[in-house]
């Protein structure tokens, strides 16, 4: 497989924000200890889902598109169904 | 569009609103008027109406607040997320709250325009969930468009009419 990567690296700061974002909206939740080696990290599910979500190129990386979509406002309500 | 599923939805389609209190933003009046015609995009294509009281519990509580305002969903200060409202249900089902730390307007796009808001949080009140649909109302991101000629877009039209069917008149 081929990914594309970002033009500029995140900043520690974005990358907070990201998760934060992805927590509150994408239903990301913490992987600590977990002793399965994963193939694709929760985050990088959790960003490809974000993106095909909002209509953005999916890449599983936080590009700057993705982060622009993140720093927009929005509804607090999650995109992540929580009844289905 | 989607739902938070078939069932979660109003079983009457007579429903009560209050206005709790007000943003220090606006007019009363334009609050109120901002309010009314939010509700009013789900009315005219559905068989609801909405009936505002004064006192008293109502269907559909609004208010505005800023940070911790007693429902585990604190806001966040200015910009980022702007409102938001709970699935139909008692209690605090249906309810709407608005982060008042956001500059709310009444048609000026130098601020976040209240009826656009209030409209995408009534969508969840009446049981949607967001659209991955940009053009739609339901979409999670405020984009700024012109109240006076706002028209409900079709899948908005399509996911609310799932629940409640269409307007009969």
């Amino acid at each position: 497989a081929v990914y594309s990567m970002p033009v500029t690296e995140a900043s520690q700061k974005d990358e907070l924000l990201a998760e934060g974002y992805l927590k509150k909206f994408f239903n990301l939740t913490e992987q600590r200890n977990s002793s399965i080696r994963r193939v694709i990290s929760p985050m990088t599910k959790k960003l490809s889902e974000m993106q095909k979500f909002m209509g953005l190129q999916v890449t599983g990386k936080l590009d700057a598109e993705t982060l622009a979509v993140m720093k927009k406002p929005r509804c607090g309500v999650p995109d992540v169904n929580m009844a289905r | 569009f989607s739902t938070f599923g078939t069932n979660v939805k109003w079983q009457k389609n007579s429903l009560t609103y209050r206005i709790v209190n007000y943003t220090p933003d606006m007019a009363k009046a334009e609050v109120d008027d901002s309010i009314n015609k939010a509700l009013q995009v789900w009315a005219k294509v559905t068989p609801l109406s909405f009936t505002r009281i004064m006192s008293g519990t109502a269907d559909i509580m609004i208010s505005f607040a800023t940070g911790a305002h007693g429902d585990s969903s604190p806001f966040d200060g200015r910009g980022k997320t702007l409102a938001h409202a709970f699935s139909p249900g008692a209690a605090i089902g249906g309810d709407a709250h608005f982060d008042d730390d956001e500059n709310f307007t009444f048609r000026s796009s130098r601020g976040t325009i209240l009826f656009l808001v209030a409209a995408h949080e009534f969508g969840h009140s009446l049981g949607l969930s967001h659209s991955n649909d940009r053009s739609a109302l339901m979409y999670p991101v405020y984009t700024y468009k012109n109240p006076d000629t706002f028209v409900l877009p079709s899948d908005d039209v399509t996911g609310i009419q799932s629940l409640y069917g269409k307007n009969p008149s």
